[in-house]
């Protein structure tokens, strides 16, 4: 564990909280994409499959536990509980363009051609671009609410940290796994436009445009 | 393959 990898944990874990108490707190969820949470949630759930087979330590287990259930939870008020709220119109996003490339693209390009293997692969593909919906919808609406781009900066922050975690382990532990850099870096790349309007905060006053 | 550790990041 490095500090680059905590800060990321935790920077996933603010994003994950901030938007679950938004929703909550405000007992709706406009101008976020259901879609996008419903892909975190298939990324958790693909992912963290180990918490079944595998103990790393308690920590991996918690934060794996609080990961899925923080997300279902997400999606549940968004889909069950405030669906009304939902805009539905604004998130048109077509998923079926990411989740088809990426399951091919994890069954041809990955370490081990077993299930859990391929599932852990097929995750990290998705999760570099589960949020496109999100920013898809965004650039519908032509505006973000204030919370929502906290939301969206913790979470880009947190793979971009990441890339900063491969970088020390690589040059300490001699460890790297290119499939996760890689995806990483992509992940990272498509919230460049949001980073530099959000550093630059000058939009806040007006709504944010892509 | 080599043997894959397992996957030890979040």
């Amino acid at each position: 564990m490095n500090v680059f990898r905590l800060t990321g944990d935790l920077s996933h874990l603010a994003a994950i909280i901030i938007l679950l108490l938004k929703i909550w707190k405000s007992r709706s969820c406009a101008g976020i994409s259901g879609k996008s949470q419903i892909l975190f949630a298939i990324v958790f759930t693909t992912r963290y499959l180990d918490l079944l087979t595998s103990f790393i330590s308690l920590y991996n287990t918690c934060m794996k536990v609080i990961y899925i259930g923080c997300a279902y939870a997400t999606v549940y008020l968004i889909y069950a509980k405030f669906r009304a709220t939902y805009d539905g119109n604004h998130d048109s996003f077509r998923v079926e363009f990411l989740v088809v490339p990426v399951g091919g693209l994890s069954v041809l390009i990955n370490h081990d051609f077993s299930p859990l293997e391929i599932l852990w692969t097929f995750s990290i593909y998705l999760e570099s671009v589960a949020i496109l919906p999100q920013l898809f919808m965004i650039s519908k609406t032509g505006e973000a609410e204030t919370i929502t781009t906290h939301y969206l900066f913790c979470l880009g922050l947190y793979r971009a940290l990441y890339l900063f975690n491969w970088i020390w382990r690589f040059y300490f532990e001699g460890f790297f796994d290119m499939i996760a850099i890689v995806a990483g870096v992509v992940q990272t790349v498509l919230y460049c436009d949001f980073f530099y309007l959000y550093v630059t905060k000058g939009w806040f006053s007006r709504p944010y445009r892509l | 393959d080599i043997e894959r550790a397992q996957h030890d990041e979040l």
